[in-house]
């Protein structure tokens, strides 16, 4: 017989709710689901029972098509720039300063030699939390005056960088809500002056619904190149890619999976698409 | 009379099950769906979806009032009533003695910037302040409580080369009694329900320093996570009070239901922003007014 409408709905009303669960944003959920009605319906079936694990499996290369993994070394050696600036944004508290340490762990295992730019001139103790780090890596960190202008932190790292011979500039930025017209006028400001080779998306893999606006918001005040979510650790589902993959259409480098420097792994979409449906 | 008769036949065809069904079940979709979008639990919206479905089903409506205006009734009235009812307590800590805040919660929710805000709001109230910095693990976690705590008028305690966070915590809190301090804050490390050692770290400090109130710290924007995450604190020790952060932002803190149905505790205040004047004490009926859209 030919699946209707109606034959689907208890299905995929229960993928919506698992992806919802998950911490999949709701308007996320809702296109997912009506998407994967819109591919299911008129598809013909030998029996009633067939038609859960039929979506399941049409659900499943929905989910994969839209996630992306990426390689970060792939994407520093292809552009062969040096120095090769990234830049860390997002919402406050999300893991950004952390993953930044993360990331140059990371980057040094790999033979490579980097700069910290401290352009979170805002926050109370945000310079001595990255010079801790820097310290702790053997890492040069350029910093200013609490107060100062971030876009002329980023600005002097880099140009640090140029005259030392060294790979990449790591610019942390001082975490913001993208409701703050203010403050993300600020970090298009910084995105302008230091004009990054890769923009990177710290989000907090605990975050709700609001992660979808988050990644939307940001990536309209300056363009998200890729993703990292922290926090997995305390066994969040990671339903918050499939939200801001969906949106924003780039890719996860890394998940961040505790609080050291070795805590982080490659992100793999498979993780994700077994929580949904596990 | 014919009219009469009349009358009331209209009447029932007006609410005829076959005209009302299809209202209602879109009337609760929409606020099913405001629900979801403000980051409440899944199981509970669908939970109350059914309890308002039954309860504008069959109560007659009072008179001047549609049936989507009792809907949202129903339910504002619901989840207010699960946070503790709309008579906001002002929040107050008596003077010439001291009171010890014990501050829990997972990384990066607002922990330290909340003490700042506390310390803000509590001094209106001519009580003197002390803050702990019982975080002994993140970086910069001293410098950042010390420079709060000058620029919010508060004393600071702090011990960079103590690497274990109870003694700091006790030390502090006995430094701060014997300098007649009335309102102790012990700041702690960000932690979450699968870190069990930390968990129990949290344990040891309440049991060295005695705190008169445990207040979780939430993230207004956490999702589906709030639930598990909240018991597990509440498990290790007895939250008291819960302060809810990032409310500034678009994110509408549905997950705060969720920790306040886990551990009982009341949500004592909002934090709309990074300073320390960003601090407003709750109200569940301006909470659930902004949850439902
Ligand atoms: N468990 C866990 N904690 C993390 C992870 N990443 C970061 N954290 C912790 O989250 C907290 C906040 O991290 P920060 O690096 O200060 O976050 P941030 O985004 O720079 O914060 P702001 O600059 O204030 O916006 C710290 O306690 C980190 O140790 C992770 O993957 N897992
Ligand atoms: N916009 C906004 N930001 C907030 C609010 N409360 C805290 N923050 C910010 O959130 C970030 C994290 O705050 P912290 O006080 O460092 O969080 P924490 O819980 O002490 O973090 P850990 O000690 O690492 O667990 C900082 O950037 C704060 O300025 C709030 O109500 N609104
Ligand atoms: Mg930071
Ligand atoms: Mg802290």
């Amino acid at each position: 017989r030919e699946l209707s409408e109606k034959d689907l709905e208890a299905s995929l009303w229960n993928f919506q709710v698992a992806l919802m669960e998950c911490d999949v944003a709701l308007l996320v959920a809702e296109e997912l689901t009506s998407r994967l009605k819109a591919k299911m319906v008129g598809t013909k079936v030998k029996r009633l029972g067939d038609i859960t694990p039929l979506v399941q499996s049409a659900f499943e290369d929905l989910l994969k098509e839209n996630l992306a993994s990426g390689d970060l070394l792939t994407i520093i050696k292809a552009k062969g720039k040096k120095p090769f600036s990234i830049m860390f944004i997002g919402v406050n508290g999300t893991g950004k300063t952390t993953t930044i340490a993360k990331v140059a762990r990371y980057l040094m295992d790999h033979g490579l030699t980097l700069v910290f730019a401290a352009a979170d001139t805002f926050r109370a103790g945000s310079e001595e939390q990255i010079e801790v780090h820097a310290n702790r890596l053997n890492v040069k960190v350029i910093k200013h005056k609490y107060g100062a202008d971030p876009a002329a932190v980023a600005y002097d790292a880099i140009s640090y960088a140029k005259n030392n011979n060294i790979d990449l500039v790591l610019i942390d930025t001082a975490g913001r809500m993208q409701t703050d017209k203010g403050l993300m006028d600020q970090l298009q400001k910084i995105y302008r002056v230091a004009s990054p080779d890769l923009s990177i998306f710290v989000g907090d893999s605990l975050t709700g619904n609001d992660a979808l606006q988050q990644a939307e918001e940001f990536n309209k005040c300056v363009p998200i190149d890729a993703v990292i979510l922290t926090k997995i650790d305390a066994d969040s589902k990671g339903g918050a890619a499939i939200s801001i993959s969906a949106s924003i259409k780039k890719p996860i480098l890394f998940l961040g999976v505790g609080q050291e420097y070795k805590d982080i792994i490659p992100f793999d979409p498979e993780w994700v698409i077994n929580n949904v449906l596990g | 009379s014919l009219s009469g008769a009349l009358g009331s036949a209209i009447k029932k065809v007006l609410r005829a099950p076959v005209v009302d069904e299809k209202v209602v079940k879109e009337l609760i979709r929409d606020i099913q769906r405001a629900l979801l979008q403000s980051d409440v639990n899944v199981k509970l919206v669908l939970e109350l979806s059914k309890n308002i479905e039954k309860k504008i089903l069959e109560e007659d409506l009072p008179p001047g009032i549609t049936r989507r205006e009792l809907a949202i009734k129903v339910v504002y009235d619901e989840l207010v009533g699960l946070l503790g009812g709309d008579k906001p307590q002002l929040p107050k800590y008596p003077k010439g003695r001291t009171t010890i805040v014990l501050l829990v919660g997972i990384q990066g929710s607002g922990k330290t910037t909340s003490a700042s805000k506390l310390t803000f709001y509590f001094k209106k109230q001519g009580l003197s302040m002390g803050l702990v910095c019982a975080d002994n693990f993140r970086a910069g976690a001293y410098d950042q409580l010390s420079q709060l705590a000058t620029k919010a008028g508060a004393e600071f305690y702090g011990d960079r080369t103590n690497s274990n966070a109870v003694d700091i915590a006790k030390n502090g809190v006995k430094a701060f009694k014997e300098k007649g301090i009335e309102v102790i804050i012990v700041d702690t490390a960000g932690r979450h329900k699968n870190e069990s050692d930390l968990l129990s770290e949290i344990s040891q400090i309440a049991e060295a320093v005695k705190p008169d109130e445990i207040m979780l710290v939430l993230d207004g924007t956490i999702g589906q996570q709030a639930m598990q995450q909240a018991e597990a604190f509440d498990q290790t020790t007895k939250i008291g009070t819960i302060f809810l952060t990032k409310l500034d932002g678009s994110a509408k803190g549905g997950g705060a239901l969720s920790a306040v149905a886990a551990t009982k505790a009341p949500i004592r205040f909002i934090g709309t922003g990074e300073g320390m004047e960003e601090i407003e004490v709750f109200s569940p009926g301006r909470f659930v007014s902004r949850l439902l859209g």
